[in-house]
């Protein structure tokens, strides 16, 4: 999956791949001032071929608030909603929306749901449906951040850590070995990053073809921007 | 060589002078609503004339829309009437000596049409009767019964059912009582998707209980249940011609607790058998409660008295103890119905006092009993003010009113006014079960306060669109017309709150795409959407006219009528006035749909029949005034 964190007050923004094998669920989000957890879970493409870099994206999330006794599991399948000891069950294929005082889910059909976790945060998740008969590729999710003001200063996780505002300094705009794409030198995190200047898709309000943001792009898996490698995000269950 | 020649029934010498020729039953569903079609042929083969008899039984549930018999190639066809009107026809008829066919109620489920005609020698007659039902879904499924009873072999018998669900079909069974282990394999049953087609065409071998005899194995009930897929979603809407029906039951919600307070006459005339079932039934149904519920017992005769003064959290020690209390319920006394109802409103409203029950619950009060309040105070119209004011549309009453002599239309009126319904429990060696059973039906609330929106400038004469409770098992059926002309989609919210949540389903139907969809399938019958909405409407407008003051009763009347005599129903305010041949003289009958009201009989006689009598031994009729 890609990655893009606005930085310097969403003047600019930063992009970076995470390779992972399918069937491992990275921490995307954890807060443990408030309990809350988001994981999601890799899945690949439908065939593997050798020798070739294989892709893989977010299939499945769970969003666990402990303390609001809330649990979503989002598939491209369907919605489950566990809420203390009722579950509830949502296909994409229904418009929706499921409300208490503390949190709100609202489901677009076969496009996207917004979580509503009180007044702490607000997410989307986005449905990718690809043609069933598609040789190759599989449905899959993204997952945004539209407000996580009340989270806490504690909050990581592989975009939960740059909840916090991210300064970051480019400089020494060079051209790149691609043409038409800039190397630049990043400071961030009190590391010196090469940085390539690119596009990465927002599919929030075009899920079919994407909206292009230009983002310096932070090679091997983030390395230096994120803190840690990709393992140190890998957890055991997706709640 | 020998000939090998088709058995047929004359064989053996023993002709039949009355031939049942062929028999018919073809039903088309789509979207649960049923049409069906009974087409009965006699041959009148002896050197006399013969009265035959058509006899069908049919589901209470169902309206009569046409009938029409058909002797020496004219065709005699019923008309629909106000029920005075046809009633004043009859009289007119009965005055002149004339006999009259008429629908009787049958039994639990089904009504009885019957009538006969004078056929002369070598003749035939053929009568076609066509009923249309909104199949209701029931504990999981939709049934569709129709009851078998030809009293001979028939040349030609064969029972056809079509079924539409654009919401694809999750399973479908057929179950025949008639039929033996090694004669099941001749129901076809084809179910792919959307589509449905059972078909059941015995031959006349097939018939025979045995392999010379004439008598035969067609006399029970052909069931066919079956489901639709389902899921968390705003249900399934379809538009044709300019009506649209929505059909809401969703899967995948969580129960909502529930708080019964079961109100049970063991007055003097429960002795017996009736007692004995009740405690049986009670037991069952308390071993079935879920733990999350809560429950309250309130017996009563002439006296009443509350089992330990409280509600009880349904907890295994708790249901111990209340069923060694149900299982010593004995009979005496008067019958007070009006105390033990307002005690348990009170008892509701204490325990939401002391907040002993879940804020977000469903709490219901099950009263049954099997005779008239004669104590305490006995006026029916009181007693049902008085707890119509105590509850105050916050408790569901169910009125549960078991045996012959219970005074049903109190009950009745007393369940609708609360939200709830009443049904009967026939005296009969299954009454625990149709207890258990009625109980299964209200024992898991999954949803509350559902509200059905449509856009307000583009339907119009919508039914029902506000429903207090959802039941699993159950479904919500809505149905109204399209009236703006230019409307590209039709977008349908339902808001309804579940155990701990709110939850709003939207639906979104492209007009001309849903129009499309059902117009290809050659299973409907055209305007199936509109006279399903005519018949849910008159369905509900009845149901509502029960508990109406004057003024809105007459307005009531009056819709009913209207839509009624439009539509061709044979409800319990029209009737169908047929003229029939007889020699040189028209004979009159007028067939009416009799109510739950009536008092009730065992059933004696049924089926889909044939019978022959000498025309000087003519049956007797009595009108059944359903009103």
């Amino acid at each position: 999956p890609h990655f893009i964190i606005s930085i310097n007050d969403r003047s600019d923004a930063i992009c970076f791949n995470i390779d992972g094998k399918p069937g491992a669920i990275l921490n995307v989000v954890t807060d443990p001032s408030t309990d809350f957890v988001v994981n999601g879970e890799l899945i690949g493409e439908k065939k593997i071929e050798k020798n070739v870099k294989m892709n893989t994206y977010f299939g499945k999330f769970g969003i666990v608030n402990t303390q609001m006794g809330v649990k979503v599991e989002v598939s491209t399948k369907m919605i489950t909603v566990f809420h203390g000891v009722e579950k509830i069950i949502f296909p994409w294929s229904s418009t929706a929306s499921l409300t208490k005082e503390s949190f709100s889910i609202s489901i677009v059909k076969e496009k996207n749901l917004t979580l509503t976790m009180g007044d702490d945060a607000t997410f989307v998740i986005v449905l990718h449906r690809v043609w069933k008969n598609h040789p190759l590729h599989r449905d899959f999710l993204g997952f945004y951040t539209l407000d996580s003001h009340r989270l806490s200063n504690r909050t990581h996780g592989l975009l939960g850590q740059f909840y916090r505002e991210v300064n970051a300094e480019i400089y020494n705009i060079r051209p790149g070995l691609d043409q038409g794409k800039p190397d630049a030198t990043m400071i961030v995190k009190g590391h010196k990053l090469r940085v390539t200047r690119g596009y990465q898709k927002d599919y929030r309000l075009d899920p079919k073809r994407g909206t292009n943001i230009p983002c310096w792009f932070v090679h091997y898996n983030g390395k230096g921007f994120i803190d840690g490698i990709p393992t140190d995000y890998v957890v055991t269950s997706l709640f | 060589g020998r000939t090998l020649k088709k058995r047929s029934i004359e064989e053996h010498g023993k002709k039949m002078d009355l031939e049942l020729h062929a028999m018919k039953i073809e039903s088309k569903v789509t979207s649960r609503f049923a049409h069906t079609v009974v087409i009965s042929q006699v041959l009148n083969r002896a050197n006399v004339s013969k009265e035959a008899f058509f006899e069908i039984e049919l589901p209470k549930t169902a309206f009569i829309t046409n009938f029409s018999m058909t002797l020496d190639g004219v065709t005699y066809v019923g008309v629909v009437k106000e029920k005075e009107v046809a009633q004043k026809q009859y009289q007119q008829a009965v005055s002149r000596g004339q006999t009259a066919g008429l629908v009787k109620a049958s039994g639990r489920k089904m009504e009885k049409f019957k009538v006969s005609v004078n056929i002369g020698t070598k003749k035939k007659v053929i009568f076609e009767l066509t009923y249309e039902e909104l199949l209701k879904r029931h504990l999981g499924a939709y049934e569709m019964q129709i009851r078998v009873k030809p009293q001979q072999l028939v040349n030609h018998f064969q029972i056809d059912v079509h079924i539409f669900e654009p919401q694809g079909i999750a399973f479908l069974n057929v179950d025949a009582n008639f039929l033996t282990n090694n004669l099941t394999s001749i129901v076809k049953n084809t179910t792919s998707g959307t589509k449905a087609h059972v078909s059941f065409k015995p031959t006349l071998q097939q018939q025979r209980k045995c392999p010379d005899c004439h008598e035969t194995i067609l006399d029970g009930d052909f069931i066919i249940k079956y489901d639709v897929n389902r899921d968390l979603s705003a249900g399934s809407v379809q538009i044709v011609n300019g009506y649209f029906v929505h059909h809401f039951a969703p899967a995948n919600l969580a129960r909502i607790p529930k708080n019964v307070i079961f109100v049970i006459d063991h007055s003097g005339s429960m002795s017996g058998t009736k007692m004995h079932q009740t405690n049986e039934a009670l037991v069952k149904i308390l071993g079935d409660m879920d733990t999350k519920d809560h429950f309250g017992i309130i017996i009563f005769d002439d006296t009443i008295d509350t089992w330990k003064g409280t509600i009880f959290q349904a907890t295994l020690e708790n249901v111990i103890e209340a069923k060694k209390f149900v299982k010593s319920i004995s009979a005496r006394g008067g019958t007070n119905i009006n105390d033990p109802m307002v005690s348990a409103v009170r008892l509701l409203d204490k325990a939401y006092q002391d907040k002993q029950l879940p804020e977000r619950s469903v709490s219901m009060i099950i009263l049954l009993t099997d005779g008239h309040p004669n104590s305490g105070e006995s006026d029916p119209t009181r007693i049902q003010q008085n707890v119509k004011n105590a509850a105050n549309g916050k408790y569901n009453v169910y009125c549960l009113g078991f045996g012959y002599d219970v005074n049903y239309n109190f009950l009745e009126k007393m369940a609708l006014e609360n939200n709830g319904v009443a049904r009967r429990i026939y005296e009969d060696s299954d009454a625990p079960l149709q207890l258990q059973g009625f109980y299964d039906e209200v024992a898991n609330p999954l949803l509350l306060d559902i509200e059905f929106q449509y856009p307000e400038n583009a339907i119009s004469e919508s039914t029902q669109a506000n429903f207090k409770h959802l039941f699993a098992g159950s479904e919500i059926v809505v149905a109204g017309k399209i009236v703006d002309n230019s409307l590209d989609y039709l977008r349908a919210d339902v808001v309804a709150k579940t155990a701990n949540e709110n939850l709003t389903l939207q639906a979104e139907v492209k007009v001309s795409e849903a129009e499309n969809i059902t117009q290809q399938q050659q299973y409907i019958f055209g305007d199936f959407t509109e006279r399903l909405w005519a018949y849910l409407t008159i369905q509900q407008l009845l149901e509502k006219r029960i508990s109406a003051e004057t003024d809105e009763k007459k307005n009531l009347t009056d819709r009913i009528l209207e839509l009624s005599l439009k539509y061709s129903f044979v409800t319990t305010l029209t009737s169908m006035v047929v003229t029939k041949p007889e020699e040189n003289k028209n004979n009159t009958f007028v067939a009416d749909k009799p109510s739950e009201d009536e008092k009730v009989t065992r059933p004696s006689f049924s089926g889909y029949s044939m019978g022959v009598s000498s025309r000087f031994q003519r049956p007797v009729y009595s009108y059944v005034d359903s009103d």
